[in-house]
């Protein structure tokens, strides 16, 4: 790896980031995703923290632009340079600039860029970093088409970004240490006694990482909370998030970091309003809303907005009822009823679970409606009833989704 | 195969242009030809050095191809 002359680096660790423009090649809501796993990728090596702000005096300023754009380095065409960023600094500094000659995807494909990668690398420059000549580090100046769903940062790139700026905070104090990125990390709990394995280099103690995420089809596999959002079928579980689409037939794995990495991991509920085109999610006793992909400014709020008493301090599950606008709020064995079009708590509630929705077990991890059916997920069980009868009509496995 | 003049020459010019960018080439006009080449040729060595090519200072097929990659348009070095 290599540092620009002096190694300028940003002398504190909130620094933020704003899109000035966006490219016409993908929808808006995937050109802020890939940014911000861009930006993820960074955060997740370094103590840096990056927050997104709505105004241009942002420390990073994102753009798209052909050409002559208004520095001394136009772009060329299709083909050639991609993009350029500069060393971290004020005015200019810091700033990613896009060639919108390029087709931008939001996937590698043939005829495209794949944005989140050349935005990644990009902004190692933004941070800091200049070009690597080790093949296969992000920071290698030429493009190298690849998948990236589960895309990590190279070793020589970790010990880039961290001679800037050191490890995480969370971590322990020696510097997080990637395996070769094809294979599987051995989760060692800090402390604990270690057996050496061939592939391990010696270390006085290896980092604690988070929980590894279960395998789909883990019989005794649970979940924090389900929603939908945007016809797609998320679950959560810690940090992890495992994603159906109507459009692809595998499960996507992701992070809640790579769609909001300003949201804590560990949700408590999740429910999809789809006429407002807004997902909630509640941890302990606050919840936020997102529109679309984005965050709504204002949150979180406390859930005592919402119409629960003081002594409520966390939800256990939520499920929206589109034809009757109603959101069903789950905590113990009581179940409150929200009116969306009047975004009040209704009358006569908290009721009993087991007497209105008879046969399934609580307290419920996760809600789920789809189809007709609301689907309560209780430990690794999940119930399917009918929501206008609301009777029972079956008990599945929780990772019945998953092709198992 | 042999290269027709005028490629060679847009060929020189490319490589030219991609040495300005990204490895700090400065074209001085020197009186003589044969020094100018000497300069490029020693830039064209370092941007072998860089990406792992065999380094021998003259523009092959394989130099050639990797000028041509797409990338990023930051140099890979600086004075």
């Amino acid at each position: 790896y290599s540092t620009f002359p002096r190694s300028p680096k940003w002398e504190k660790e909130d620094v933020t980031y704003g899109i000035l423009n966006y490219t016409p090649d993908m929808p808006q809501a995937d050109v802020e995703e890939a940014i911000a796993r861009a930006f993820q990728l960074w955060s997740s090596v370094t103590p840096l923290r990056f927050i997104r702000v709505y105004d241009h005096k942002a420390d990073i300023m994102i753009s798209f632009a052909a050409g002559v754009h208004g520095d001394f380095y136009p772009f060329d065409g299709p083909g050639g340079t991609l993009a350029h960023a500069y060393a971290p600094g004020s005015q200019i500094g810091g700033d990613a600039h896009f060639d919108e000659d390029e087709n931008w995807t939001k996937f590698t494909t043939s005829s495209g860029y794949n944005l989140f990668l050349v935005a990644a690398h990009e902004l190692g420059h933004s941070l800091g970093l200049s070009h690597s000549n080790v093949f296969g580090a992000l920071m290698y100046p030429t493009y190298v088409a690849m998948d990236t769903r589960d895309y990590q940062l190279h070793q020589d790139d970790i010990d880039g970004i961290q001679a800037l700026y050191g490890p995480p905070r969370e971590s322990s104090a020696f510097p997080t240490k990637a395996f070769p990125q094809q294979e599987p990390t051995e989760m060692i709990p800090a402390g604990a006694p270690t057996e050496m394995s061939p592939r391990e280099e010696p270390t006085e103690m290896t980092p604690s990482k988070p929980p590894q995420r279960p395998d789909d089809c883990d019989p005794h596999l649970t979940f924090d909370a389900i929603t939908t959002l945007r016809g797609e079928t998320l679950f959560f579980k810690d940090s992890y998030i495992w994603r159906k689409s109507p459009y692809f037939s595998e499960i996507e794995h992701d992070t809640i970091s790579s769609f909001w990495p300003s949201l804590i991991a560990g949700f408590d509920a999740a429910y999809e309003v789809d006429n407002e085109d807004r997902v909630l999610f509640f941890k302990d006793d606050q919840y936020w809303a997102v529109s679309g992909y984005s965050i709504e400014s204002g949150f979180p709020k406390p859930i005592q907005n919402l119409g629960f008493p003081t002594k409520v301090r966390k939800i256990d599950a939520a499920v929206h009822d589109q034809n009757t606008k109603r959101t069903y709020f789950f905590v113990g064995s009581n179940y409150w009823s929200f009116n969306e079009k009047t975004k009040s708590m209704e009358r006569h509630y908290p009721r009993k679970i087991a007497a209105d929705f008879q046969g399934i077990g609580y307290p419920i991890d996760a809600a789920l409606q789809k189809n007709g059916y609301f689907y309560f997920f209780h430990g690794s069980n999940q119930y399917e009833v009918d929501i206008k009868k609301k009777k029972l009509i079956r008990i599945m496995k929780s990772n019945s989704w998953f092709n198992c | 195969l042999p290269v027709a003049p005028e490629k060679e020459k847009e060929d020189m010019q490319f490589a030219k242009k991609y040495l300005e960018n990204f490895y700090d080439f400065k074209e001085e006009k020197a009186l003589f030809k044969a020094k100018d080449l000497d300069k490029m040729s020693d830039k064209i060595r370092e941007m072998q050095s860089f990406f792992g090519l065999e380094v021998t200072g003259e523009l092959n097929h394989q130099t050639l191809d990797m000028m041509k990659q797409p990338r990023c348009g930051i140099p890979d070095v600086r004075s």
